[in-house]
């Protein structure tokens, strides 16, 4: 029997390159 | 919840281009729905984030787009993030895909993104709007 392969699912955020600065205030 | 990013630093530089940006790849919302990557929209961003504990949306306007001294592979592209127009720069191979509000997926070189991830892709351009996070609740 051929195990199925897996499809990788990668979370919304990943696809999103930086995060904001901090802000202070 | 979603394990956080690491924390910015002025310039972020992307090892390479991640895997999850090919066409066909599957993204999981926060609500846990399944979404091919080029399917995406604004819409599936802003509900993610809102649903999200730990971060939320803020936009980021493109001020700048220059090519990087280091390669002619990357582009350093300037935004202006938030209420606060915070300056940001990242470098970016040209064709990294970052995601225009009300339009979706654009790069400094759309051509190369469909030649290389066969990802729909439009011009990036300076006064576009771009998806940024940033967490909530910091203090």
């Amino acid at each position: 029997n051929v195990e199925p392969r897996s499809v990788p699912v990668f979370p919304w955020h990943s696809l999103v390159p930086f995060l904001a600065p901090t802000q202070s205030d | 919840a979603p394990s956080a990013p690491p924390p910015p630093s002025n310039t972020v530089v992307p090892p390479s281009l991640p895997p999850y940006f090919i066409k066909g790849s599957i993204i999981q919302l926060a609500d846990g729905e399944l979404k091919r990557v080029e399917d995406l929209k604004t819409e599936d961003f802003i509900q993610s984030a809102e649903i999200s504990s730990e971060l939320k949306i803020d936009s980021s306007t493109v001020e700048r787009i220059e090519g990087s001294h280091t390669s002619p592979n990357f582009a350093v592209v300037q935004f202006s993030v938030g209420e606060h127009r915070a300056q940001v720069s990242v470098e970016v191979l040209v064709e990294y895909p970052f995601f225009v509000f009300g339009q979706g997926w654009s790069s400094c070189c759309p051509d190369r993104t469909t030649q290389l991830l066969e990802l729909p892709c439009t011009k990036l351009s300076v006064g576009d709007v771009c998806i940024s996070l940033t967490l909530k609740n910091l203090r």
